[in-house]
């Protein structure tokens, strides 16, 4: 009964690690698009500045 | 791309402390589970 | 016995985990930095070739 319980304890707590370490790649996953995104857009305004000067 | 960079640095130490949490937590109940045995 | 035995092999186990997560974090966090730099100067290349044009 031991052994069960903590071979539950010890399962409980990798899917904890792995619910938050997916968590956090999706987060670094959409940050970076948000930042590409961005850049890329004022990349391209940049450009149509300086093409009407 | 410095800044997002400095910025998953910060999230990946936050996440490092929440993965040793869930470590410690395992560990008290396994002791506790020993102790109960 | 078995039951500290176990309880020292899970240990083991999860701090083994976190080290693989680290090290994943570690290179997706690069892999991320090259994606946005190779974007941005491809951005900038197709813009430098469209205002030549």
């Amino acid at each position: 009964a031991g052994l069960e319980e903590m071979k539950e304890q010890y399962m409980k707590a990798v899917e904890k690690i792995k619910g938050d370490m997916l968590r956090y790649l999706q987060e670094s996953k959409e940050r970076a698009a948000e930042l590409i995104k961005t850049e890329v857009l004022k990349e391209r305004q940049d450009t149509a500045r300086r093409m009407r000067r | 791309t410095t800044r997002f960079l400095e910025e998953e640095t910060l999230r990946s130490q936050e996440l490092l402390q929440r993965l040793d949490a869930h470590i410690q937590s395992m560990k008290l109940e396994n002791s506790n589970t020993v102790c109960k045995y």
